[in-house]
């Protein structure tokens, strides 16, 4: 793809594809976008980060993660799709200007390589991490299962052959490993947001426990607006809430570990359902999907650069 | 290639707490080898369950048998994986 105009993205497309766009992005927006590789999944496979940045040293930044679970096509689509936006509406769009004169965005658009992989060749269900499982026949981990939060705690699974295997201990994941060393090392990060499919939810922390998170009324509401920005586009229904009460218990999640080191505005998004396709959501949709999450995700942005801490 | 012919994904619309546990219940059991889109948590939210062929007759008398409302969310899961690769193939050609 030597010009992202070329680029289809209302379709579905394999690893080195998306890698290889990515190239074409940094290439057209050198001033703006770079491509970091944060490190390498199991099967040895790199890890890119695309970082927005207008300039500065280790600025307050917005971190985004997509398709931590590899089944979920559409949210890894939305993620090439998003970076786009970014890049062609920064010298236009006057809210995006500001939050990128003063912050900067990073985007892990395939944040599980492997299974990305795994499902576009083997197993079109795959779901977890490629990693194997001493001591049992079943490979890999839930990496939403394996953060240093609540880690171990209910609905995790301590069964290798669980789709939801939390994992030998929190961060066993290289994966996941990854992230947390970026962040950490940063130490600048005021959002983090994660991008699941489907079920059409926005939500915060916490998932390990049902009690409130401190800033539960300042997320509730963000959150709220947020998703009234993603329904006015196409009258899309999202529910708000945290994860506890909303879905389930689930322990080990990223926003969980994110918002306990101290990442005020975490948030989890569930993106579009029609009700008729689940994992399988038809390429048609993948446009319509991320231009009504752009809106909610904007407003995030919007909402974390004005509000400093 | 793993292949899913004949696999259904069946929406339940639990109508109450009762049937959430009965849901949950078979969410433990692992021999009926379900794979859970969306789990059994409150009746306000649909439970998603991808059933291998070789189980969705006794998935579906269970679900009979308590009287817990389900419609066919995919007939066939595999169908749709062929479109959308052949969609991709497609694409990848263009």
């Amino acid at each position: 793809q030597h010009n992202t105009r070329d680029f289809n993205f209302g379709a579905y497309h394999p690893l080195e594809t998306i890698y290889s766009w990515m190239d074409t992005l940094v290439d057209q927006h050198p001033n703006l976008v770079t491509k970091l590789e944060i490190g390498r999944s199991y099967e040895n496979r790199p890890m890119y980060v695309l970082k927005f940045s207008t300039g500065g040293t280790n600025r307050p930044a917005i971190w985004m993660d997509l398709g931590i679970h590899s089944r979920e096509w559409v949210s890894q689509a939305t993620g090439v799709w998003t970076a786009n936006k970014i890049a062609t509406d920064y010298d236009t769009d006057a809210s995006l200007i500001a939050v990128l004169k003063t912050m900067d965005i990073y985007m892990l658009i395939v944040a599980n390589p492997d299974g990305y992989v795994f499902s576009h060749t083997s197993d079109r269900m795959w779901r977890k991490t490629r990693s194997p499982n001493s001591g049992s026949v079943c490979v890999g981990v839930d990496p939403n299962r394996n953060w240093d939060a609540g880690f171990g705690g209910p609905g995790a699974s301590t069964n290798p052959c669980s789709e939801t295997y939390q994992g030998s201990s929190a961060h066993s994941e290289i994966e996941v490993k990854n992230i947390v060393n970026l962040i950490q090392s940063h130490g600048n990060f005021k959002s983090f947001i994660s991008v699941h499919a489907y079920s059409q939810l926005l939500m915060y922390p916490y998932g390990y426990t049902c009690r409130s998170a401190a800033d539960q009324a300042e997320l509730d509401s963000v959150g709220r607006a947020a998703v009234q920005k993603l329904t006015s586009l196409y009258g899309t229904t999202y529910k708000v809430g945290n994860i506890c009460t909303i879905i389930y218990q689930a322990s080990g999640g990223s926003i969980d570990w994110s918002y306990d080191v101290g990442i005020k505005y975490s948030f989890a998004f569930e993106l579009r359902d029609t009700g008729r396709y689940g994992f399988i959501l038809p390429a048609d949709q993948i446009i319509p999907t991320a231009s009504e999450t752009w809106l909610a995700l904007k407003h995030i942005m919007e909402y974390v650069h004005d509000h400093p801490y | 290639e793993r292949l899913f012919t004949g696999d259904q994904v069946i929406r339940v619309d639990a109508q109450s707490e009762e049937q959430i546990k009965l849901l949950q219940i078979l969410e433990s059991e692992e021999k009926w080898n379900l794979d859970f889109w969306r789990h059994p948590v409150s009746t306000e939210l649909p439970v998603d369950v991808r059933v291998p062929r070789s189980h969705l007759g006794a998935l579906k008398e269970y679900l009979n048998a308590h009287s817990i409302p389900f419609t066919v969310m995919i007939d066939d899961v595999q169908e749709l994986l062929d479109q959308e690769k052949a969609e991709m193939r497609e694409n990848h050609i263009r």
